[in-house]
């Protein structure tokens, strides 16, 4: 369970949060 | 019609649009019965006249060369039939009524126009009645005044609290009204001290207004003061094309 | 000497054990730190995500413009409120980085016949914003055409 978990926060890292923040900048930037 | 009738006889007064009756026609109106509407009876005059002028014609033509009393008369006949459709039409269409209605118009625009002339009249005397009054008022205030006062070369008196009696301006319609109204002058002197507190609480009032201006300016340029600071800080962070950078992330 | 041997045997089983014991001590130590250390993690990438999101959809509807990312790493983007008699009917086109890593449209409904054109600006001079307005007003004058 804990390893589920650290993956999910791992992509949440990697993947996830980096998306939003360029669709975001994306947005700033539009 | 009596009016008409009196006026064309005597020769007075005579109407100009209209030839005075021929005395032989008053029998023809008498024997159209009074019974009749104004109209009918003017159709049936006209109708009654036409037939009369044809008696009258008759006798004349009798002695001319190649005169055919049947022709004449047939003649006269299907005229005077003519005649009568022509006078049901104008009675039917209201032609023969509006002699009457526009007489009675006529009649009442000059009854009208004889009073008005009268009320305008009455009206002139009782203006320059009120006008001699009102005249007398500012002699009053004229004499009342100190000479010095007086601004020069002004026919107008400036207001000043000068005591007039009743008795002055009496004569002058105003009077109803000047003595239905209150004494302003009193009033006023009254709210003095109402005035007075006013002017106090539109000060007090003008003090906090003064204050929540500056206070609001200064809230405005602190709020200025942070978006910039948070522009430059999601500025800093900005990458220079995010859309290829989201692209390439997996 | 069995006797002895098995003394030996237990007080060795008994050190194993109390160093087992340790050792299960330090791993649910870890474990809880882990544990404690994820959850933060997690928890903190959740609030930056929601302001994530949240500004993300704030710039949506201001725009009415979204952005989403779909599969074979391409991006699109849906435009509304280009059709006044239908604000909320969509107009939109995709995105990629081609091998070359240069942009490249594809999928636009309804067709632009401009979008080529767009295409080469914004390789050359990467205004994201001003190929964007293009677009829209390309759509905006279909509607009107």
């Amino acid at each position: 369970d804990l390893q589920q978990q650290e993956r999910k926060v791992d992509e949440d890292t990697t993947v996830t949060i980096p998306s939003a923040v360029y669709v975001a900048q994306l947005y700033r930037c539009i | 019609r009596q009016s008409w009738r009196r006026a064309s006889v005597k020769e007075i007064n005579r109407r100009m649009s209209l030839a005075p009756f021929h005395p032989g026609i008053t029998e023809l109106s008498r024997s159209i019965s009074l019974k009749l509407a104004e109209s009918k009876r003017l159709g049936a005059l006209l109708l009654s006249s036409f037939q009369f002028s044809v008696e009258k014609l008759e006798p004349f033509l009798k002695n001319t060369k190649e005169f055919s009393l049947e022709c004449f008369r047939e003649k006269a006949s299907s005229l005077s039939e003519e005649l009568k459709r022509f006078t049901d039409r104008l009675e039917s269409d209201g032609t023969l009524q509006k002699c009457f209605v526009e007489d009675s118009e006529e009649k009442t625009s000059e009854f009208s126009l004889e009073t008005s002339v009268a009320e305008v009249k009455e009206y002139m005397a009782k203006f320059s009645v009120e006008r001699q009054t009102w005249d007398q008022l500012l002699q009053q205030y004229q004499k009342e005044i100190p000479p010095d006062e007086m601004p020069r070369g002004s026919s107008e008196t400036k207001i000043t609290e000068i005591k007039v009696d009743p008795a002055t301006y009496l004569g002058s319609s105003q009077k109803e009204v000047l003595n239905t109204k209150p004494d302003y002058q009193e009033i006023l002197r009254n709210q003095n001290q109402v005035f007075a507190c006013m002017e106090l609480v539109m000060d007090e009032l003008q003090g906090s207004v003064k204050q929540l201006q500056a206070f609001m300016d200064e809230s405005t340029q602190y709020l200025q003061k942070v978006s910039v600071q948070l522009k430059k800080r999601s500025m800093e962070q900005l990458d220079s094309s995010p859309a290829r950078k989201l692209l390439k992330l997996h | 000497d069995n006797l002895l041997k098995m003394l030996d045997e237990v007080k060795n089983k008994k050190q194993e054990l109390e160093g087992l014991i340790a050792n299960i001590q330090d791993l649910k130590e870890e474990y809880c730190r882990k544990k404690e250390t994820i959850s933060t993690a997690n928890k903190a990438n959740g609030e930056r995500l929601k302001r994530l999101q949240t500004s993300a959809d704030t710039y949506r509807d201001h725009l009415e413009l979204e952005i989403r990312k779909i599969h074979g790493d391409k991006l699109q983007f849906i435009f509304t409120g280009i059709d006044p008699k239908k604000p909320e009917r969509p107009y939109m086109f995709s995105l990629r980085l081609n091998e070359a890593r240069d942009y490249e449209v594809s999928d636009c409904s309804p067709p632009l016949e401009c979008l080529a054109e767009f295409q080469e600006k914004v390789r050359k001079t990467n205004n994201f914003s001003a190929f964007l307005a293009n677009v829209r007003k390309a759509f905006i004058a279909t509607v009107h055409n």
